[in-house]
């Protein structure tokens, strides 16, 4: 079993686009897959097409004692189950009894059934994606291809570095590069930019702009049931292979 | 004086795009304006060309009793001055001693002389943001042109609402349709759920999608520096003109 966060305090690079469709590009290639909404938007959830509004979820599991967590966990897709984000995941920040190994105590044993589990994070870098970072054996880091992007990602390497230092372990992460506009120069620039500074580390698939993977949410439908043949479909499907395999730039 | 909130937790959706421009347009208007990068990622500081590791900052301001924010601000255009970030700001958050009012009373009295002041804020609902909302007489809210923006702008609603409950006011504010497409069916969803929704307070003029405006940060330049006749530029000076005039959908 393996647990991936899926971070960046830079907002909007395509995190949760790239949770939903990672987790069912795997679901698809028959492995069972868990995915958890970390964000109390609650992205992840919509994008699967869960919109009841007091639903359970992460929440309860880090804000009550004895609430295991797999009772919160709903069969979205086959081979796919989603722990929603709950109302009440924007009260876990400020709330003085939470820990920063709180989500690794309530994830403990849960999910060992399952080949991966996904954690979708917000773009913070509080104590939310602390939880996440500490119970993560990887990361995979979204970057958007456009400038401001690649400059976000200096600040999120500083935080692994203090994290690393106070846990006495290296964070392993793959990149991904997304929007990707081969037209666009800009796009170029940032991929050998990434290359150059991270080699071996960038997932050989760069996700391509596509105004499917954008349209997809509002219809709580992954990319492989709105547009299975669009080229977000093609290119998800080809990341999941790239992580199974190691493919990297 | 006006104070602006320039404000969405949802991430990507064009905030600090919107500050930097925004504000060149009304500087370049002849109105005096300063902006206060309140992300800890200082990517206003660095889309106005800003690029010293250790420079002083609204994190001393905050951080400090006696630290006069006015030490901190920087003539960088005619007309525009800048407090960065500073390289603490990500620590004012879990910092005890902060309170909800501290940018009001570091802030009181110190830009009189300016039209206007904007604040860039990170893409979360934390200590910082609830500052901004508490020193802000108005905010502005863009919004990018897709489905996950719009879901995001419910939960955005409801800490307005938390706010104006505990504040006794209510909160005004503009909504700005950002990178829009006009191919884009999507786009124009997203507007006309905007206008039913919020009727009087979408902003005249959307911001199109131009890829100028995604390259002009990697140049320190704003979008009038870099391409002063591309779509972004003729966008963002005419949303000047609609603030200024009060210009809406
Ligand atoms: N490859 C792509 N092509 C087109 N649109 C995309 C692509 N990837 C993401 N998007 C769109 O960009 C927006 C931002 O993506 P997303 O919400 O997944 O990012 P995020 O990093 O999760 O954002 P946040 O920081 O708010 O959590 C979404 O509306 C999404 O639909
Ligand atoms: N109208 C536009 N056309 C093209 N690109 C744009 C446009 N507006 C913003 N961008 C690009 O989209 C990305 C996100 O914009 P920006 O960083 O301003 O959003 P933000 O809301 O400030 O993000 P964060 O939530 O991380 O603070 C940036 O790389 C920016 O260059
Ligand atoms: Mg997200
Ligand atoms: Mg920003």
């Amino acid at each position: 079993m393996l647990t991936i966060a899926v971070i960046n305090q830079k907002g909007g690079v395509g995190k949760t686009t790239t949770t939903v469709n990672l987790a069912h590009a795997l679901a698809l290639a028959k492995h069972k897959v868990t995915v958890i909404d970390l964000d109390p938007q609650g992205h992840l959830t919509a994008c699967l097409g869960v919109h009841e509004p007091n639903i359970n979820g992460i929440d309860n599991a880090l804000l009550e004692q004895r609430y295991p967590v797999k009772t919160a966990a709903i069969a979205v897709r086959k081979n796919l189950q989603l722990v929603p984000a709950g109302a009440r995941l924007g009260e876990v920040e400020s709330n003085p009894a939470m820990t920063r190994d709180r989500l690794q105590t309530v994830l403990a044993d849960q999910f060992d059934d399952q080949m991966c589990v996904l954690i979708d994070c917000p773009p913070s870098s509080g104590l939310l994606v602390v939880n996440a970072l500490l119970v993560a054996d990887t990361a995979i880091i979204p970057v958007a291809s456009d400038y401001l992007a690649l400059h976000g990602l200096s600040y999120l390497m500083g935080t692994f570095k203090n994290f690393e230092l106070s846990l006495d372990r290296k964070i392993p992460f793959w990149i991904v590069l997304t929007r990707y506009q081969n037209r666009r120069c800009l796009s170029q620039q940032v991929r050998d930019n990434l290359l150059q500074y991270f080699p071996g580390r960038v997932l050989a698939t760069p996700i391509r702009e596509n105004v499917a993977l954008a349209e997809s949410p509002s219809f709580g439908k992954t990319i492989f049931e709105y547009r299975p043949k669009s080229t977000g479909a093609k290119d998800y499907r080809a990341l999941a292979q790239d992580l199974l395999k190691r493919r990297t730039l």
